[in-house]
């Protein structure tokens, strides 16, 4: 499979954090995401939407990325525990 | 369905719009309705009520509603036309509990066509979900699927989908009958038989989770399952069911041979993907919820052939993977792929531990609970020694279970340390 283009990859992962996929960063460390962690949360959010989990940013993951949603996270994990503590605090 | 964690402990809800679209063809008057009927669709199911108040109402109402723009000082800004439509707040006791935002510069509408604008009934029906504890959902028909998908019909005719239905009623339990329930007309072909069973599969009804004595626990990606014959139990990370009835093994496990009927054992190699479950002298891989392979002998983790595995579970604290029968328990070394040498050893390392646990599993803060029958003993975060208040009854604090009234089998494990005995060891690092 072709290389998705550098923008796509920032692209998801902005998204795949920003609902809940992957961690948020860490703003303590420079933490670099390993291709495996990617490809499983491409693989969640891909079984989430009803799409063939290839573990790609392939086009028709990209289209669902940019379709219209709810803000709120899909996983609703540690960021959104912090988010809620924060909020609360 | 997914829950978020949250509910309103009242069954009267208030709600007001706060402030309404600035350039929408939608009246003010329209919009009110549509909100009243998005949160109906809801109440009816449930038996919740809502009750609007206006602005001479109460200055807080539960469920406030606005029409905003950008950054309006929460953590989810809006983007503009199109991307981010909405968002709404879980129950609790915060101000901005139940609070429900629309973005004011999607073209909202009602009753157009798909493609033209965004309809605001669906949204509203999606976001009061949220407010009421709801997450997302993945089930295809659900409203709490996190996309937009559409206009979804007349609001007075609108009925939630089963999988939103049965995630409303986890929270606040059915509503009085309704017009739904009862059947207007004779079924034109009877429903279809349910999937069959696996066999030795025992009937309804389904084993009760607060009497302990699982085959099997695990942490499995945050969250805890407990396994009891041929069903398991899910609890999320947030501490709450998935749902207080169990799944059927085979419904989720795809691929798991229809004999298997009991899972003994199961964990997660420490930074893998892989879960594996263990029946008889046998254990099964899987990729997420796909087997992959074939069965695989006990003897592969270097245990004698033929032997089976009480408990399993993966210690962070080094990464390696402890297997226990009985009062022993063999080492399995996931980075060489090779057992450890020196192994059987006796379970007493684990001061406090219980024999013949029913499993061990690392929780999310790092600590290791071995269970048995309805308890529990806590080990903290890289310690071999139980919490000295060790053991206390599991369905309290795992399972949303009353304390069982007779205590543990096991004698609680002495507070003192034990008397020293001769032993042939030698210190590891970190060990």
């Amino acid at each position: 499979a072709p290389e998705p283009a550098a923008q796509d990859v920032s692209l998801g992962l902005d998204w795949l954090t920003r609902y809940g996929y992957l961690p948020p960063p860490d703003p303590a460390q420079a933490q670099l995401r390993s291709p495996e962690k990617l490809r499983d949360a491409i693989k969640v959010m891909q079984r989430f939407a009803g799409l063939p989990e290839t573990g790609l940013l392939d086009p028709v993951t990209m289209a669902t990325m940019h379709k219209p949603r709810c803000s709120l996270p899909d996983v609703l994990g540690v960021a959104e525990l912090v988010r809620r503590r924060r909020r609360r605090r | 369905y997914a829950l978020s964690g949250s509910i309103w402990k009242k069954r009267t809800l208030t709600w007001r719009i706060h402030s309404f679209p600035r350039s929408s063809a939608l009246s003010q008057e329209t919009v009110r309705t549509l909100m009243h009927h998005a949160l109906a669709a809801w109440g009816i199911e449930s038996g919740l009520k809502f009750r609007e108040v206006g602005s001479q109402g109460p200055p807080e109402a539960d469920i406030l509603i606005d029409f905003v723009r950008a950054y309006h000082q929460d953590s989810y800004p809006f983007d503009g036309q199109g991307g981010t439509l909405a968002h709404a707040f879980f129950p609790g006791e915060h101000p901005i509990s139940g609070d429900t935002h629309f973005d004011d510069e999607e073209i909202w509408t009602f009753g157009s066509k798909d493609g033209e604008g965004t309809d605001l009934f669906a949204v509203a029906v999606h976001e009061f979900g949220h407010a009421l504890g709801l997450g997302h959902s993945s089930a295809p028909d659900s409203i709490m699927r996190p996309f937009y998908q559409g206009p979804v019909g007349e609001p007075t005719k609108y009925r939630l989908s089963q999988d939103d239905r049965e995630g409303l009623q986890q929270l606040y339990g059915k509503g009085p009958q309704t017009p739904y329930d009862k059947p207007t007309m004779k079924p034109l072909a009877p429903p279809p038989p349910p999937p069959a069973l696996p066999p030795g599969s025992p009937s309804l009804p389904v084993p009760d989770r607060c009497d302990g004595n699982f085959d099997a626990i695990a942490n499995i990606r945050g969250e805890t399952f407990f396994f009891k014959g041929p069903w398991f139990w899910r609890l999320q990370p947030s501490g709450q069911l998935v749902s207080p009835q169990p799944a059927r093994l085979h419904r989720f496990w795809e691929g798991l041979p229809p004999q298997v009927t009991v899972i003994q054992a199961a964990y997660t190699p420490h930074r893998d993907g892989r879960i594996l479950l263990f029946s008889g002298p046998q254990f099964w891989v899987f990729r997420d919820r796909q087997l992959e392979g074939d069965a695989r002998p006990l003897a592969e983790l270097g245990l004698p052939r033929g032997e089976q595995v009480d408990a399993a579970f993966s210690w962070p604290l080094n990464g390696k993977t402890y297997l226990v029968r009985g009062h022993r328990y063999w080492r399995y070394d996931e980075a060489a792929a090779r057992p450890d040498p020196g192994y059987p050893r006796d379970l007493s390392l684990w001061e406090g531990a219980p024999p013949s646990p029913d499993d061990v599993a690392v929780s999310n803060d790092g600590a290791t609970y071995f269970f048995k029958g309805a308890h529990y003993w806590r080990f903290p975060k890289g310690s071999v020694k139980a919490d000295p208040d060790s053991p206390q009854p599991m369905g309290p604090q795992w399972l949303d279970c009353p304390a069982p009234s007779a205590g543990p089998r096991y004698p609680r494990p002495p507070k003192a340390t034990l008397k020293p005995e001769p032993c042939n060891c030698h210190c590891e690092i970190n060990q």
